[in-house]
């Protein structure tokens, strides 16, 4: 028996860092 | 804290499948600027900024990197500790890492050294008005 196998998908914006000033001007 | 090196995603790891928001579905390793800003594009309430790296030092926590960024229009200071691991995607360049040799030994991802001056991409909420 072959078990079916899932596979991951993720997000493009999961591979890019969130750079956000924490106290806006 | 900074992001810890056990905590890595295998969304790094060669291979791996990444869907844009476009509904494409592409390998991590074959990714290109393109794919970023177009999915930035499409999909709502996220922009994408430039990131240009300004400085790497050592962090004050052993095994990891602090990067010092300058980020978007406003040119913005911000700072982030990772393990120089850690790959960042580099305008017109690709995966870019401050430890391209950890990277391809942990994550088979093959990257190009993480420089001063490099541009990143890196994304933030889209402003309301």
């Amino acid at each position: 028996n072959v078990e079916p196998r899932s596979v991951a998908v993720f997000p493009w914006h999961s591979l890019v860092p969130f750079l956000a000033p924490s106290q806006p001007d | 804290p900074p992001i810890t090196s056990s905590h890595l995603p295998s969304h790094f790891m060669k291979g791996a499948i990444i869907q844009l928001a476009t509904g494409e579905l592409k390998r991590v390793e074959d990714l290109q600027t393109q794919d970023f800003v177009r999915s930035a594009e499409v999909s709502g309430g996220l922009k994408i900024d430039s990131s240009t790296v300004v400085d790497i030092q050592e962090s004050q926590w052993p095994g990891f990197v602090l990067l010092h960024f300058v980020v978007g229009e406003q040119q913005s200071k911000v700072s982030i500790e990772v393990p120089p691991e850690h790959p960042f995607f580099v305008y017109g360049q690709g995966w870019s890492s401050c430890s391209p040799g950890r990277t391809a030994q942990l994550f088979s991802l093959p990257c190009h050294r993480l420089q001063v001056g490099d541009v990143c991409i890196s994304i933030s909420l889209q402003s309301l008005n």
